[in-house]
């Protein structure tokens, strides 16, 4: 409809143990204003040298979609729930690979 | 100091 609003974004990395080695994912939770109501919209922000990786948790923008979001209910949901979860998809599924350096 | 960002190699299929 036209109208903006302003947001609060959390940008960090996760810490993602994939096939015995530690990597820190990039990602970025935007806060809606009627969160806790409504989940976080969240991202994988990969950097120059990573390419997405769309699988059945990310789409191509890098958008991240999770049943413990698309379930959410607060209070049981919260933020820490939801970077547990995942530090676990994404250790199954890591949703950016490094670029092969050519 | 927030760690930086890494992602694993491709898996060569």
């Amino acid at each position: 409809d036209g109208s903006t609003k302003e947001l609060l974004s959390l940008t960090g990395t996760v810490p993602v143990n994939y096939r015995g080695n530690v990597y820190n994912i990039p990602i970025c939770l935007w806060l809606l204003d009627t969160y806790p109501y409504n989940p976080p919209i969240c991202f994988v922000k990969p950097t120059s040298a990573m390419m997405i990786k769309t699988g059945k948790h990310v789409d191509a923008n890098g958008k991240i979609y999770l049943p413990y979001l698309h379930e959410w209910k607060p209070p049981q949901s919260e933020l820490l729930g939801l970077i547990q979860v995942m530090i676990v998809v994404f250790g199954e599924e890591p949703p950016v690979f490094s670029r092969p350096t050519t | 100091k927030s760690p930086t960002p890494s992602a694993p190699a491709p898996v060569s299929l």
